[in-house]
């Protein structure tokens, strides 16, 4: 017989609450329920298991699906294509307080280097205590150079700085860090939007921590609106994560995400897999 | 937030023409989504969601109250019974050094919030002294003493040393012999599955005894909050919370898990970044609040 919107209602109630087990952001697993009914809606299956088969499948293809991107972004075309032009690559990186933005770009700079293009890092955090000194050790041992300015200086002048310093030496590439900030925050969101303006990134990445619950799906969203963003990395996916704010953020932007952080070492880093992620979420 | 979202929810109810069934089920359903979008963990919502509609529907209403009011108490009696019912105070014992370690998760806030509580309880009349014992961090020591001397507290420690349980005890020795009242011990980020750290962290408050551990959880934690600190706990014993970044649009259902999963009681919340930014947490405020 049909699927009925009733029998599908009471189905769905578990998957739900498997989903918000899983750090699925409350509205996110809402939108996937939807696009789940509209799917199974009016098909014809067998008896209740089988319904209930069918929807577990039609909703790990439903998350899958958010997960993969309609329009990927490939770091490492990008690079070759600003290598050949003779211009340096600008990738600005933002997002709330402690997500690990500082971290994932020294994980960037070794894994753009041992990949051999040169890299440049703009200290645009000239707000929180000890940024200048934690990045410059992750410069240092990365021998790369690193350009800040005084504490209180305005951000936007050190992502310039590093700019016109990478266009005058042929560096290909230019990490703008940024300080951790509320979204919900007018004036940290304005000062942000200068950096934007003064930088002119190539790529603005998003990095949330893969430990957010339902907060997930507030910040990507609002970044991406004001300021907009291109991808996003999603941290401490090692810290036991249940893999929903991938889910959150894909369905809160469309952008895809493009790393995942897995540890504290240069080298936890990887590239994000749709289907490794949609194996963890999907009950 | 998770307050005004259980606010309207109560006020529906109470706007009811009639308290049957039908409007506690209701509210059930709008005290869970409330709830589950504040990050309170899963199974937490559902039990205590189930409570409140057996109770609402069950119990006996006294004389001279209505069951709307009735079903508001139960509410407010729930939510108390996790958060607790009164302000509990940091432990401390006057005339000795009392020493607390903070622990928590990578970039939860404890460096800043450790300044943030130094300059509170400085401000109460004691003696502090912050203890760098995190090796580990890029930094973890400049940041430290650059927030320490901004809030003029002593800063103990030195980045170039790699042994956090050294680093730990020599810091504690030497505020302990300065008779100082109050002694901050901050350390590295960890998680429950990274167990080498875990093991460190059990070593360093095996070395320096601390009065108190403080578990600083980040208010945007989603799910796993009951795990991470249960396992903390079950490591070294928690002796309260503090709750930070409540101040963005995160509401906090995290560390309320994080209170049932381990019966430490959110002390203080960071609401900022400034050193200012801490207040004590007032579980019935925040409840009152939450029930309007
Ligand atoms: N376990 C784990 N820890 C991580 C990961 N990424 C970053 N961290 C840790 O998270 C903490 C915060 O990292 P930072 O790079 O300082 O974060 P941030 O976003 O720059 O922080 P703010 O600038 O203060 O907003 C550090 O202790 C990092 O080592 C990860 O993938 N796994
Ligand atoms: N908005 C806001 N930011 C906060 C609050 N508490 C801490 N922060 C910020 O959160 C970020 C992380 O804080 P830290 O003190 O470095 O966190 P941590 O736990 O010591 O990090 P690790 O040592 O790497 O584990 C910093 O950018 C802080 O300024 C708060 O209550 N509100
Ligand atoms: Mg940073
Ligand atoms: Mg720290």
């Amino acid at each position: 017989k049909e699927i009925s919107e009733k029998n599908l209602d009471e189905a769905f109630s578990d998957l739900q609450m498997a989903l918000l087990a899983n750090d699925v952001a409350y509205e996110a697993a809402e939108r996937i329920n939807h696009r789940v009914k509209e799917t199974l809606e009016g098909v014809q299956i067998g008896r209740l298991q089988s319904k209930k088969d069918a929807i577990r499948e039609a909703l790990y293809d439903a998350i899958l699906d958010a997960l993969t991107p309609d329009s990927p972004v490939n770091l490492f075309e990008l690079l070759e294509q600003r290598k050949k032009a003779n211009e340096p690559l600008i990738i600005m990186f933002l997002g709330v307080n402690g997500t690990g933005k500082t971290t994932t770009i020294a994980k960037i700079t070794h894994m753009l280097q041992k990949r051999g293009y040169t890299v440049v890092l703009a200290c645009a955090d000239t707000f929180r205590a000890g940024s200048a000194e934690q990045i410059q050790i992750h410069a240092d041992r990365l021998k790369v150079r690193v350009l800040s300015r005084p504490y209180g200086s305005d951000p936007a002048s050190v992502a310039f700085d590093a700019i016109n310093h990478a266009r005058a030496r042929g560096v290909n590439v230019v990490l703008i860090d940024t300080a951790g900030r509320m979204q919900t925050d007018k004036n940290l969101m304005a000062e942000l939007q200068k950096i934007h303006r003064v930088a002119e990134p190539d790529l603005v990445v998003f990095v949330g921590d893969a430990l957010a619950g339902n907060d997930a799906i507030e910040q990507a969203k609002t970044f991406n609106e004001k300021i907009g963003i291109d991808a996003a990395v999603l941290t401490k996916v090692d810290a036991d994560a249940k893999g929903g704010a991938a889910l959150s953020i894909a369905i809160a932007t469309g952008k895809p995400i493009i790393f995942v952080g897995v540890g504290q070492k240069y080298s936890d880093i990887e590239s994000f897999n749709p289907e490794w992620f949609t194996e963890k979420i999907a009950p | 937030k998770l307050g005004s979202a259980l606010h309207q929810a109560v006020q529906k109810l109470l706007r009811s023409a009639v308290v049957d069934e039908k409007a506690v089920k209701e509210l059930v359903k709008d005290l869970q989504r409330a709830l589950l979008q504040a990050d309170v963990n899963v199974h937490l919502v559902m039990d205590l969601t189930k409570r409140i509609e057996e109770r609402s529907l069950k119990e006996a209403v006294a004389p001279g109250i209505s069951r709307r009011e009735y079903v508001v108490k139960v509410v407010y009696e729930e939510l108390t019974s996790i958060l607790g019912q009164k302000v509990v105070p940091l432990k401390f014992t006057p005339g000795k050094s009392n020493i607390y370690l903070v622990v928590g998760i990578q970039g939860s806030g404890k460096t800043t919030n450790i300044v943030k509580l130094g300059r509170l309880l400085k401000k109460e009349g004691h003696s502090i002294g912050v203890v760098a014992a995190d090796t580990f961090r890029p930094g973890a020591y400049d940041q430290l003493k650059q927030l320490a001397d901004r809030a003029e507290i002593p800063c103990f420690g030195d980045s170039k040393e790699k042994d956090s349980i050294k680093a730990a005890k020599k810091g504690v020795k030497h505020y302990q012999s300065q008779k100082t009242e109050v002694i901050l011990v901050d350390t590295a980020g960890r998680h429950k599955d990274e167990k080498g750290l875990i093991r460190e962290m059990q070593q360093i408050a095996k070395a320096i005894k601390p009065d108190e551990i403080i578990l600083v959880v980040d208010g945007t934690l989603g799910q796993q909050a009951s795990t991470q600190a249960e396992a903390f706990n079950a490591a070294t014993p928690i002796g309260s919370i503090i709750v930070t970044k409540l101040d963005g649009s995160a509401r906090g259902g995290g560390a309320l898990s994080a209170v049932a999963a381990t019966g430490a009681p959110i002390k203080y919340i960071g609401t900022g970044e400034k050193t200012k930014d801490l207040e004590k947490f007032q579980p019935t405020k925040f409840v009152g609040q939450l029930l309007g």
